[in-house]
């Protein structure tokens, strides 16, 4: 049975993509049989996995309006190891057509019922928003991982996506949790990620991950290659932080 | 009557909020008169004025719905110098109510009439997508600036958002151009910022500003204290760049 973790925060240009691909490519890496998810009209985790997205033959958009089964949508990442249902920009319509659904908010989570024996984990890479689209993604989830870049506008952002994620585990998904927040481009000799990161963990307690990503060219240069930087320079910084990440997660579920 | 120019790039985290108030307080120090309207739930350019989202007696969600006339919604910030509408997470109710309404994607573009006079230029901060905000702010829009962190995924989407702004400008806003592609947080050690600014000169030319805003850390920490980066350090390399901005823009009106 699969756990389903959303990969979410409002603010733009945290991290949320370069999270999803790579820690796509370090579970698949760890043997476990992992669906990736975009569901940001953006298709960037789709592009940044190889896939051209104005070539799907369909995408997360038919998963929220149900017009196809998952299996008929997902794809496998020969390279990666990891299986992708993508997006484009076709996503955009599904937004306004979800708006006047009976159960627009609990599309995805029906959807995934059908694949969810098929994989260990299944991560969704969310738009930089609280819209419709992020909120399937809450309700399906069982946890949530908030990548933060340790800057003030992401920082004073926080409060509204901890709103954002105890409301909808009050009114539609009571088992939902943060798993972990997440410091990305971290950059030690910089004062102000230093005094956001100390706030982080006040707040936060063991909700933030020992593990950090630091800031890395190569996570960057990555995806225009098409692939996680597991695959593209697996002995860069970023790639080895994104695998102790995996790990991290494996050992707080005791299943390494 | 004053220039109206929307800040936009449908992906997070490129500098569209660092660019609307960092420009506005350099045309304000110019001697113009400048309103800057935050038109992002995330209210960043709000507190990064040093004005409390959470406090805001009206904000863009009246002038979108026409609640109020914008000269009861503008308010001074003393300290920058310009005027601002500021925004707030009511914004997001003001996209589901707007897809309801006759004239949706012109709301903006008429709420403004009434103030138009008042100012030399109105800097307009967009959400990161491509949705009915960031539409009312192109169809009420002179111009449009692009802030691009030369990176692989900001690249990618830049088609996306050419093919927006080229459908406004057919259907609603034929007035509409692109003034400029500002790189932000240019470092220019690394390599994937050389090749993709190649690549936007190439196909931009001259559209490209010559004015490079440089990763400068004084950026990031203004908004902690509410100020843009003139009043919070003025000698830095990012204050200095986005004055030299605002020289650029005014040199290109022949207005200096
Ligand atoms: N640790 C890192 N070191 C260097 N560059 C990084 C790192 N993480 C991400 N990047 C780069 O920073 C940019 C923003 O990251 P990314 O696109 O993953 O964020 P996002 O939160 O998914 O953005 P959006 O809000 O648009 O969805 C990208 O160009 C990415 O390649
Ligand atoms: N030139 C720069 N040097 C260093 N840091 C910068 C620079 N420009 C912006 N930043 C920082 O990078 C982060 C992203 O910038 P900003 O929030 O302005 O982008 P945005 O496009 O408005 O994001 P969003 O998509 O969430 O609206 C912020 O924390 C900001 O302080
Ligand atoms: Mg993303
Ligand atoms: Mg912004």
């Amino acid at each position: 049975m699969a756990r389903i973790i959303a990969i979410t925060n409002q603010k733009g240009g945290v991290g949320k993509t370069t999270t999803s691909v790579n820690l796509a490519a370090s579970f698949a890496a760890t043997k476990r049989r992992v669906l990736l998810i975009d569901l940001d009209p953006q298709g960037n985790a789709t592009m940044g996995s190889g896939t051209d997205k104005k070539q799907l033959r369909s995408s997360s958009f038919e998963l929220l309006l149900q017009e196809s089964p998952p299996e008929k949508i997902v794809r496998k990442v020969e390279a990666a190891g990891y299986w992708l249902i993508g997006a484009n920009s076709d996503l955009t319509g599904a937004e306004v057509a979800l708006l006047e659904e009976i159960g627009r908010e609990v599309r995805l989570r029906g959807a995934l019922e059908a694949v969810r024996d098929r994989f260990d984990y299944i991560l969704i890479d969310c738009p930089p928003a609280l819209n419709i689209l992020t909120v399937n993604a809450l309700v399906a989830a069982d946890t949530v991982i908030i990548p933060m870049q340790c800057e003030y506008y992401a920082l004073e952002g926080l409060s509204a996506l901890v709103d954002t994620i105890k409301k909808i585990k009050k009114l539609l998904n009571p088992g939902l949790r943060i798993e972990g927040l997440l410091r990305t481009m971290y950059d030690p000799r910089n004062n102000l990620a230093l005094q956001v990161s100390q706030q982080l963990t006040r707040h936060f307690g063991d909700q933030v991950y020992n593990t950090v990503i630091p800031r890395n060219v190569r996570l960057a240069e990555a995806p225009s290659h098409g692939l996680p930087a597991l695959l593209y320079d697996k002995q860069s910084r970023g790639a080895m932080a994104y695998l102790s990440l995996a790990g991290e997660i494996l050992r707080a579920e005791g299943r390494t």
